[in-house]
């Protein structure tokens, strides 16, 4: 049987001036993660690769490009799960980080645990030796645009979340 | 939210998830993505699923692991998904989309909400889509 790979890239509102982006970057990461099976990787490494890539492209929410808080900061989650033994590892609520996948694959591997969050997340990263980021690294225009066009002045976050879309 | 899953040429799945969360969220409010059965799932036994979309709808029906139970008792990848995601739908109003893949190599990417940006790369083929139909 040959290797099979598929990618999504958010099911949220894309609007017709980046829906070009976005399939080219989902057609991106699909061809990074596939090329994984050619060099005789398993399939933890195809998806966490193809991951990888769109967390670097900022076209999608996810790493770079990530959509903001209410207070304007950036906190993303990650998960990454192995068919073979239900081995399975992922973070939440972490900021400086470039690639919350890898992260997550860090805590599957190097840990018992399942999920590492926030400050504890983060000083795992740290023991790993995985570089942290400025929160400015991960943060584009368009979603700090996105992020002050959405801010209803005194809307309570919650309320102004309903109807979104992860 | 973007995500993948995978099968090898011996039949190994696995299942990847990342995202920023929500837009104007509250400080501290985690969604689907990183919790195993919701966010993703993976299993030799069955396949495996990524999800996207309402966070808080996808956590209240285990949206991964729902969609394979349908596939464990026969169902196809593409009619699994679209069961799990009307589930959705009707149970606690959620939209949202998944790519799914079992351990014979059938794929599918599915969604409820108006759109969503897919790849799929098998048999040396391409493929990708982004509106319904596609």
């Amino acid at each position: 049987m040959r290797p099979v790979l598929v990618v999504h890239g958010g099911a949220g509102h894309i609007p017709s001036e980046r829906a070009q982006g976005s399939m080219g970057g989902v057609c991106a990461a699909v061809k990074a993660g596939y090329h994984v099976f050619t060099a005789g990787g398993s399939s933890v490494d195809a998806v966490v690769e193809a991951v990888i890539n769109m967390e670097d492209n900022p076209h999608f929410n996810a790493g770079r490009g990530s959509v903001l808080t209410a207070g304007g900061q950036v906190e993303m989650d990650a998960l990454v799960m192995d068919g073979r033994d239900l081995s399975s590892g992922a973070v939440s609520a972490v900021s400086n980080i470039a690639n919350p996948v890898k992260l997550a694959r860090l805590v599957m591997e190097k840990t018992s645990h399942v999920c590492l969050t926030a400050g504890g997340a983060a000083a795992f990263a740290r023991q790993m030796g995985v570089q942290e980021v400025p929160t400015e690294s991960l943060i584009t225009e368009y979603s700090r645009a996105r992020w002050r066009k959405n801010q209803a002045p005194g809307a309570n976050p919650v309320e102004c979340q309903m109807g979104k879309m992860g | 939210t973007v995500g993948a899953v995978a099968v090898d040429s011996e039949g190994n799945v696995a299942c990847a998830t990342s995202t920023g969360g929500i837009l104007n969220k509250m400080e501290g409010r985690v969604g689907d993505t990183p919790c195993i059965g919701s966010g993703g799932y993976a299993d030799n036994s069955v396949g495996a699923v990524s999800t996207t979309g309402h966070g808080e709808a996808i956590l209240k029906v285990v949206l991964a692991r729902h969609i394979l139970y349908h596939m464990e008792q026969g169902r196809s990848v593409e009619e699994a998904s679209d069961l799990g995601l009307s589930h959705m739908k009707s149970r606690v109003v959620g939209l949202g989309g998944v790519v799914t893949v079992d351990t014979k190599g059938e794929w599918s990417a599915r969604f409820s909400s108006n759109q969503m940006a897919w790849a799929a790369a098998c048999d040396q083929t391409l493929h990708w889509g982004l509106y319904r139909g596609e």
